[in-house]
C-alpha cells in the first residue's frame, strides 16, 4: 500500500 | 493522534455551533450562503470514498457521514429563512455576492494538474482539497463589505480556524511517527490556514482592540 494515497484524515 | 482529534472535534464543532444557532434564531445574518454551498460541495467531492465501501474504520465513516449530513442541513435550514424571515434573507444574498465561479474552475484546473492518480476518485479528491482551501472566501469578502461580524460568524470561524491550525502539528506528528506526508494535504491545508490567520490577525486588531472590524 502506498502511504501517500491513503487518505485516512478528514 | 490528539491533534487530529481535536482538529476534527473543532471542524465539528464549528457545524453545530452553525447549525444549533440557525436553528434557535432563525437567523442568517451574516453568514455567507455560498461559502456553506462550496462546503456541501467539498464534502460530497471528497467523500467519495464512502460509495466504495472500503470503510477506513467506524470513526472515520461516522464523521463523514456527519459532515456531509450536516453541510446539508445548513443549506437547508438557511432555505427555511427564506420563507419564514424573507428580509433577512433578501439581505443575506444582496450582500453574498462574491462569485463562486471563480474558486470552483481554477480548483477543478488545479485538480487536474496536482493528483495522486489520474481516477475520478482521486480528481474528486484533489477538487475538494483545492475548494475546501478558499471555500472561506466568500464568507470572508461579506465580513470585509459589512465591515462588522456578528457572534455567531466569530465563533464559527473561530473553530474552523482551530480545525485548520490543529491539523499542522497533526501533520508534524505524522510524519515523524509514521514517516507519512501528504503532500496535497498539507499544501492546500497551509494555504487554507493563511486564510484563516488573516481573519485572525484582523479580528485580534480590530476587535480585541477594540477599534470596529474591517477586512482588506
Amino acid at each position: 500500500v502506498d502511504a501517500v494515497t491513503v487518505h485516512d484524515e478528514l | 493522534n490528539i491533534f487530529r482529534i481535536l482538529g476534527d472535534l473543532s471542524h465539528l464543532a464549528s457545524i453545530v455551533i452553525l447549525l444549533r444557532t440557525v436553528q434557535k434564531t432563525r437567523q442568517v445574518d451574516g453568514i455567507s450562503l455560498k461559502t456553506q454551498l462550496l462546503y456541501v460541495l467539498v464534502f460530497c467531492t471528497r467523500y467519495l470514498d464512502l460509495l466504495t465501501f472500503r470503510w477506513k474504520s467506524v470513526y472515520n465513516t461516522l464523521m463523514k457521514m456527519v459532515f456531509i449530513g450536516a453541510s446539508v442541513r445548513v443549506i437547508q435550514l438557511i432555505q427555511e429563512c427564506k420563507t419564514r424571515n424573507a428580509v433577512a434573507y433578501k439581505d443575506m444574498m444582496a450582500r453574498d455576492t462574491f462569485q463562486i465561479k471563480y474558486l470552483v474552475g481554477p480548483c477543478a484546473i488545479l485538480a487536474l494538474v496536482f493528483n495522486y492518480k489520474f481516477t475520478v476518485l482521486e480528481l474528486c479528491w484533489s477538487f475538494s482539497l483545492w475548494l475546501e482551501s478558499v471555500a472561506i472566501l466568500p464568507q470572508l469578502f461579506m465580513l470585509s463589505r459589512s465591515g462588522k461580524a456578528g457572534t455567531l460568524t466569530t465563533h464559527y470561524i473561530f473553530a474552523l480556524g482551530l480545525y485548520r491550525a490543529l491539523y499542522i502539528p497533526n501533520w508534524i506528528w505524522r510524519y515523524y511517527t509514521e514517516g507519512r506526508l501528504e503532500k496535497l494535504s498539507v499544501f492546500t491545508g497551509l494555504l487554507q490556514t493563511a486564510l484563516y490567520s488573516d481573519f485572525f490577525y484582523i479580528y485580534y486588531k480590530k476587535v480585541i482592540k477594540g477599534a470596529g472590524f474591517e477586512l482588506p
